[in-house]
């Protein structure tokens, strides 16, 4: 673990004294590493380490008598601020129904989620429609179907001969003649470097103007996890973003990459591929799994 | 990197960020950079582009070893395709199916997932568009059960490769690695040597996670190959390069795409060759 690597670098302190900023480099050594093997980008990580680098070389670590722990601290401390300390919500105010947006990658876990936020955004006494804008890969809408069965939730679908920017729009008459007051459309799995297929995002956001964009992205997406959100948000607009997956070992280092680069806040956690797994996330949690 | 004149510090600095942002990950880029450094020191490479070569034939070495095809004798082949949620595996199982039907075979699916919303309809309209019929039950039956079935209706229709679809499952879920052993198991009682091939699939945007699943896999299952998805994504894919070091896992395909006719065999140099695109 990264506490036992740190004590390591400063096991030999007693002898020297009080530290120089070479053992403070050392540490933070091991901690850019930790970063690395948690998926953490690499410009990222160069840049979240020169910030604590400023704080790890006071007076105040290289004077004390438990160097590693102070480094810990701040490491952990700028790590939960970086990664922002807002509990996840939707915003459905403004308009009704209010649209919510999922995109994201292929596989990332756009659908479940959907259905999941469905269940969350009910919970808390909402009234939620399941829009299928997922055209192109077979039996798409039929699995939002199933998944809005298991939970009682009604699904606005076109069967896949639609274009999915019409079904949208359409959705938004639909979902207001019949009071809901939340559209969930899931879109199709998509890759940040399609233009033809960003550019129906752009269109399926122009014609239903949502309240909330959300990334979902999963846990364990590498050092590309800049590139895609970089490129959805600049191009789609992001308001938020749910990380899938967390209920396996991944680092998801790749949260901090999105959250660093393009300041969307995470919302929830994909926990399992139940239905209920969707959590609120903690900052200090995360922060603890990505350091290892 | 091409701007770089001469191999100085900025030079292996850029090398290693280089292969850090293609997944190579750490550990596996510091082993390539040493070796590369001592390969300079020996025998001082005149320019970036020939320590590039050097690299591209360093990772062509690590990644060409194993057998390039897949191992599928009569009467009766069996694929198991493994892998954690939505890496690609049903889609990949399609185009394999296509792949190996254009080459002669004639393969048959299973829609041993049984558990995820719409799972076999999928199969099933993959199984329609590459003609290849697709043996199921309901959903919530169980996998081993679909698996026996498909071995049978193998066997009555003369299929000579079988391709076994399962539910996408992360690694750290004991009982759902459990139940993957159980469907091999069945497998190995109804055909004395299979499965054949037990293909584990990733999904290209994997970072370093990607090795763990590789690891876990192989020892719950014995993975015999990999099959890489999405590398038509901005991924490069590099961690297959620790997995290569530390499992020595063949590549037997790539993913490129969301078509049928996005696959192909794994080529080493061309994957090489991409990472220094
Ligand atoms: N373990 C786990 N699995 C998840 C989670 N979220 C989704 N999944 C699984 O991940 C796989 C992909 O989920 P989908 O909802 O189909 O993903 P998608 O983004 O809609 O995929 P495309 O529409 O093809 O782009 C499925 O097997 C899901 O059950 C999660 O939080 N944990
Ligand atoms: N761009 C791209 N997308 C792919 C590729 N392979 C699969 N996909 C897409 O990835 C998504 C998930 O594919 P699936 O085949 O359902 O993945 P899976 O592993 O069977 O998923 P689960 O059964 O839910 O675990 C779908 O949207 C596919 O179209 C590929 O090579 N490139
Ligand atoms: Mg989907
Ligand atoms: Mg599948």
């Amino acid at each position: 673990a990264l506490t036992d690597r740190l004590q390591g670098v400063f096991k030999d302190m007693r002898s020297k004294g009080r530290l120089a900023e070479e053992d403070i480099d050392e540490a933070l050594r091991e901690v850019r590493l930790a970063l690395l093997e948690a998926d953490v980008n690499f410009k990222v990580a160069r840049d979240f380490i020169r910030r604590v680098k400023e704080r790890a070389t006071s007076l105040e670590v290289l004077e004390s008598l438990t160097p590693a722990q102070q480094v810990l601290r701040i490491v952990d401390e700028e790590l939960v601020a970086t990664l922002g300390g807002e509990p996840g919500r939707i915003d459905w105010t403004g308009k009704t129904p209010a649209p919510v947006m999922l995109v994201g990658l292929n596989g990332a876990g756009k659908t479940t989620s959907a259905a999941k936020l469905a269940l969350t955004l009910r919970k808390l006494g909402q009234r939620p429609l399941l829009v299928a804008c997922d055209t192109y890969r077979p039996a798409a809408v039929a699995q939002l179907e199933t998944l809005g069965r298991q939970i009682g939730a009604e699904v606005y679908e076109e069967g896949t001969h639609a274009s999915p920017v019409d079904i949208a729009r359409r959705s938004v008459e639909y979902g207001r003649e019949h009071g809901y007051s939340i559209n969930i459309i899931d879109t199709a799995g998509r890759l940040q470097i399609d233009e033809r297929m960003m550019d129906e995002l752009v269109q399926i956001k122009a014609a239903i103007q949502p309240t909330e964009v959300l990334l979902v992205a999963n846990a364990m997406t590498g050092q590309e996890a800049v590139s895609v959100a970089q490129q959805f948000h600049e191009q789609v607009g992001l308001t938020g973003l749910i990380l899938t997956q967390m209920d396996g070992d991944a680092r998801g280092g790749a949260a901090l990459s999105i959250r660093a680069v393009t300041g969307v806040p995470l919302k929830f956690l994909g926990m399992g591929e139940k239905i209920e797994a969707l959590q609120a996330y903690y900052p200090d949690r995360l922060a603890s799994r990505i350091l290892g | 990197f091409q701007a770089r004149r001469e191999l100085d510090a900025a030079f292996w600095d850029e090398l290693e960020e280089r292969l850090i942002q293609a997944d190579l990950g750490a550990h596996t880029t510091a082993d390539l950079v040493d070796t590369l450094r001592e390969t300079h020191d020996k025998r001082r490479f005149d320019s970036p582009e020939q320590a590039e070569a050097a690299l591209r034939q360093e990772m062509m070495r690590l990644l060409g070893g194993g057998t390039v095809g897949l191992n599928l004798p009569l009467p009766l082949a069996v694929i198991l395709v493994v892998g954690v949620n939505g890496v690609g595996k049903t889609t990949s199982i399609a185009k394999l199916a296509k792949f190996l039907a254009q080459s002669g075979r004639k393969p048959l699916l299973v829609a041993g997932d049984t558990f995820r919303a719409a799972a076999i309809d999928q199969l099933k309209v993959w199984g329609e568009r590459v003609a290849v019929p697709v043996v199921a039950q309901g959903p919530g039956s169980d996998p081993s059960a679909v698996v026996f079935d498909g071995i049978k209706a193998a066997r009555a229709r003369g299929a000579d490769v079988l391709i076994v679809d399962t539910a996408g499952r992360l690694h750290t879920k004991i009982n759902l690695m459990e139940e993957l052993k159980k469907v091999q198991r069945i497998v190995q009682r109804q055909i004395p040597d299979a499965p054949h091939e037990t293909l584990l699939v990733l999904d290209a945007v994997t970072g370093q996670n990607a090795l763990v699943q590789a690891k876990s896999f192989t020892q719950a299952v014995g993975v015999t190959g990999l099959v890489l998805a999405k590398l038509d994504s901005s991924s490069k894919g590099g961690v297959v390069f620790s997995i290569a070091q530390e499992l020595s896992l063949p590549i037997k395909f790539v993913g490129t795409g969301e078509r049928v006719d996005d696959f192909a065999p794994f080529d080493a140099g061309e994957f090489a060759g991409a990472l220094f695109a």
